[in-house]
């Protein structure tokens, strides 16, 4: 399963419009100016599996996700992914599966499957059977990949057990 | 149970290896620190770079830690795979050589598995195939796809 | 003290403008939590960078961060003077472009105070009248003095 | 106050045979390889200002500080910084000022200002006469540059209050 396409629509610093990012199946680099949103989009695939902690998102509060520019009260913020899963590593029948994250301003979030919603529960189980899950190992915030050496010994068996 | 974490505690060893040698020359490996009954001790993470010493992992320089802790990550896959890797400036502590080096075997592993790293250096991004211009205007983001060869320069895509 | 404190609070916003203006062309100020009674509350350091938007320093993106941190540091010498300035590769998260910047700021700066800078960049090795090489051989680390037009090249010191 | 020469004998990755390192008033760039030693320069200037956490120096205890290849016993780490003084900043009335400090095997160390035996105390004391200080605002260790700016309010407050 690998990412095809991620829309952004009022999150962080994404304005109201959506603004999509095509992918790759192979190397994707992405780059441009310190500040210009890069790690933004980072934190939008976090997000979109299902990061709840605002503190790994960089903010004090979920509300704070919402783009701050956006004065209306009612703005939200809303993040999808489509994946492609022909290799069908989501036990779901379908090639294509677009995951979708809602956040009111109040701070709760909905989660949409192919456009059913469903639980947060049930949208992370069916993710994590694909080994999808939003602090992977495969997930390596800013400023954070030295941290994989300086580990313990202790912490580095801990790692291998977790996985088997 | 142990016959499971040994047998992927010896995959791991042997792609750490594999990837640590083609990324710098040097060797890298796993150590037991307590071989009889790996549960009761950690995993050594060794390496030696192209030089030095041998060393365990902690005790490395900061880029040379970075080296390693994405060969780590990348030999990963053998024992639990991932669809894909997403990486926020993994090389921003390496020199140049060791910066190239890793643009190479991330181009190579993106084979096995889809790859989406985060660059402000020259020599990772002329490298790829695909790359995603983003820029702020008016205090929004925006993103544009640049094609392989535009040469990219990380400043321009402001304009 | 209040009048002390507010003397050093208000050189150091000053000088904060001043050097975070000709780094970014942008702005950057203090504000005061509790304007009354500073003791009670809290400094904020404020930034808004070209084409964004006013944020306090704790909320901006990686390179922005080390942008205004050498911004309040520089700025501290004027109510606390060092010296020397000792700084290991503090523009590791920078762009070209502000990586650039920095190297002419620390230039122009090191006639107020001796500045000694760990670097890796091409644009900031290259600016600079003084560079040492630092190179392993045989696990021992050795330097050696490169003259100003030499092309510095950070791996060929191996040589 | 400002350096003019660095010597490093058996510290870190340095060899038993004494490295100097020449600095210039202005700017002095260092740059090298990854593990080349670099860092280790900026440690030893730290350790002859006084540094005495082993942490701080990115080691376990500060006998590890000892070159490691360096197999004898007898071996120990000698730094030693001269320092231009004409400003006067430091109170001694010299234009040059060698401070020098020695590590043995054990983890003990010895003070030496212009080759005379100090106590840790007296050393620390004159140096910061001239605001010299091994964890000053003026030394910024690797990777470390963000963290000025994720100060607190009440953080970036008691900085200021503390130099007054
Ligand atoms: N809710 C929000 N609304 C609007 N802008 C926001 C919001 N949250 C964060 N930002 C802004 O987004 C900007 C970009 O941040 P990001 O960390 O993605 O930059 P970056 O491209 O990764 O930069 P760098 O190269 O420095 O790491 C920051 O300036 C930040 O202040
Ligand atoms: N006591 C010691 N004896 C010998 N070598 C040591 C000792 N302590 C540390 N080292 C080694 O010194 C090497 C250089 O480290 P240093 O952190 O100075 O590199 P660097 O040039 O700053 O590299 P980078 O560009 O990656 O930050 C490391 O490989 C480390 O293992
Ligand atoms: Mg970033
Ligand atoms: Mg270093």
């Amino acid at each position: 399963v690998y990412i095809t396409k991620l829309t952004l629509k009022g999150f962080k610093s994404f304005p109201q419009h959506p603004v999509s990012v095509p992918f790759e199946p192979t190397i994707n680099v992405i780059t441009g100016p310190n500040g210009s949103g890069k790690s933004n989009i980072m934190d939008a695939l976090r997000f979109v599996l299902g990061e709840n902690s605002p503190k790994a998102l960089r903010h004090n509060k979920m509300s704070d996700l919402v783009h701050d520019q956006s004065a209306d009260e009612n703005s939200f913020a809303r993040v999808s992914a489509t994946l492609d899963n022909t290799d069908r590593g989501i036990p779901v029948d379908e090639d294509r599966i677009l995951i979708t994250r809602e956040l009111k301003r109040n701070g709760d979030s909905q989660y949409f499957m192919n456009s059913r919603r469903l639980s947060r529960n049930q949208y992370l189980e069916i993710l994590s059977a694909a080994h999808i899950s939003y602090d992977g190992l495969n997930i390596i915030a800013q400023g954070t990949i030295q941290r994989l050496a300086e580990l313990t010994p202790d912490e580095k068996r801990g790692a291998v057990e977790q996985y088997l | 149970k142990k016959a499971a974490f040994m047998k992927a505690y010896e995959q791991l060893d042997r792609e750490i290896r594999n990837v640590f040698t083609v990324l710098t020359g040097g060797e890298a490996w796993l150590e037991l620190e307590s071989p009889d009954d790996p549960f009761s001790g950690g995993i050594f993470l060794m390496a030696k770079f192209p030089k030095g010493a041998p060393r365990e992992s902690s005790s490395l320089s900061g880029g040379e830690k970075a080296i390693v802790a994405v060969s780590f990550l990348l030999a990963f896959q053998t024992i639990y795979p991932s669809g894909f890797y997403l990486l926020d400036e993994v090389d921003a502590a390496l020199d140049p050589m060791y910066a190239q080096g890793l643009g190479k075997m991330l181009s190579d592993w993106s084979s096995r598995a889809q790859i989406i790293v985060i660059s402000l250096k020259e020599s990772v991004v002329s490298k790829s195939p695909n790359v995603l211009g983003v820029y702020m205007t008016a205090g929004s983001s925006n993103v544009i796809r640049l094609k392989k060869e535009v040469q990219v320069d990380v400043r321009t895509q402001q304009s």
